[in-house]
């Protein structure tokens, strides 16, 4: 799965996930990449999600709507929504994967609880940051 | 002037850090900082959002590396079936595609399901009439084909296992650490 979050000079934010599934998937099953609020989320006034992981989870769990209602409704901070539902929500529910996350301000958080993680970013002319979670 | 940013994710199809060679890693690093190049400059000139996630995703859908587009692991039939949404924030609009086949990139795909359709998720066949009647790109199966995926296939069909993008191969399970 691969995904991307971004912020224009306009204040609007987008989100993006594309996905070739699982490796012997069977009966067309579908993961979380698809679902509009499960695996893929932008909204303005919030932020801008996309999520990769073991999808039963994330759709279980509408972890990219979850991530921006905990904005809306319970005033945390970018970093503390994502924070909280990928490290306890999800985790509590044997979910492994991660998310990337972005709001009109530039935040950036790459929140993940399981290995084989892919990240990058770039904020205005600040250097291109690259991660692997090996 | 608002801030301009992008973040970029990258699920690699059950590569493990014990298959991770010093080689697979540069590579995947480059192809990281392409991507996420590609979409920060097209924020620099002034675009949206919309299309700086659309262009980063598609340059990881182009790239083999990655489990999305012409990377995209095998189904248990030896097939690839490919998923993808977009979404908007200044207008709420979505698009989305899922269980398509030999679509070049799915993400254009869904972004031409919320730009020209009253509807936000189209699947299989149908999804990909649609997108063929709009001159979207389409490849043969062997545009898809990589060897390393393909033997991740025969190792997950002999463990008759479903393998995540980030979890273990099957015989290559080790004791996992999580962040």
């Amino acid at each position: 799965t691969v995904g991307a979050v971004a912020v224009d000079q306009f204040g609007n934010v987008a989100a993006a996930t594309s996905t070739g599934g699982m490796t012997n998937k069977k009966f067309n099953r579908i993961g979380d990449s698809p679902i509009i609020g499960a695996g893929t989320y932008a909204h303005n006034a919030t932020c801008a999600v996309s999520c990769t992981g073991h999808g039963e989870y994330f759709m279980r769990a509408v972890v990219a709507y979850d991530v921006a209602c905990l904005i809306e409704y319970k005033g945390l901070s970018l970093a503390e929504a994502c924070h909280y539902v990928v490290h306890d929500k999800l985790v509590k529910q044997g979910g492994e994967g991660g998310l990337i996350a972005i709001n009109q301000l530039g935040d950036i958080v790459l929140s993940f609880n399981s290995e084989g993680m892919y990240r990058a970013s770039k904020k205005n002319q600040e250097p291109t940051y690259v991660g692997i979670y090996k | 002037m608002n801030p301009i940013a992008i973040a970029i994710h990258g699920g690699a199809g059950t590569i493990l850090s014990a298959l991770m060679t010093p080689e697979k890693e540069v590579m995947y690093r480059q192809a990281l900082q392409e991507a996420v190049e590609v979409g920060h400059q097209i924020l620099l000139q002034g675009k949206s959002s919309l299309e700086a996630v659309e262009a980063a995703v598609r340059n990881l859908e182009d790239c083999i590396l990655f489990n999305a587009g012409r990377g995209s692991v095998f189904t248990h039939e030896g097939k690839h079936e490919m998923d993808a949404a977009i979404m908007y924030g200044a207008t709420g609009m979505a698009g989305a595609v899922a269980g398509v086949r030999q679509v070049r990139n799915p993400i254009t795909l869904a972004k031409t399901v919320m730009q020209h359709s009253e509807h936000v998720l189209l699947v299989g066949d149908g999804a990909e009439i649609f997108g063929r009647s709009l001159d979207l790109a389409f490849e043969p199966d062997s545009y898809f084909f990589d060897t390393a995926r393909h033997e991740q296939w025969l190792a997950a069909l002999k463990a008759d296992q479903v393998v995540l993008d980030h979890s273990a191969l099957p015989e290559a399970t080790t004791d996992r650490k999580f962040g």
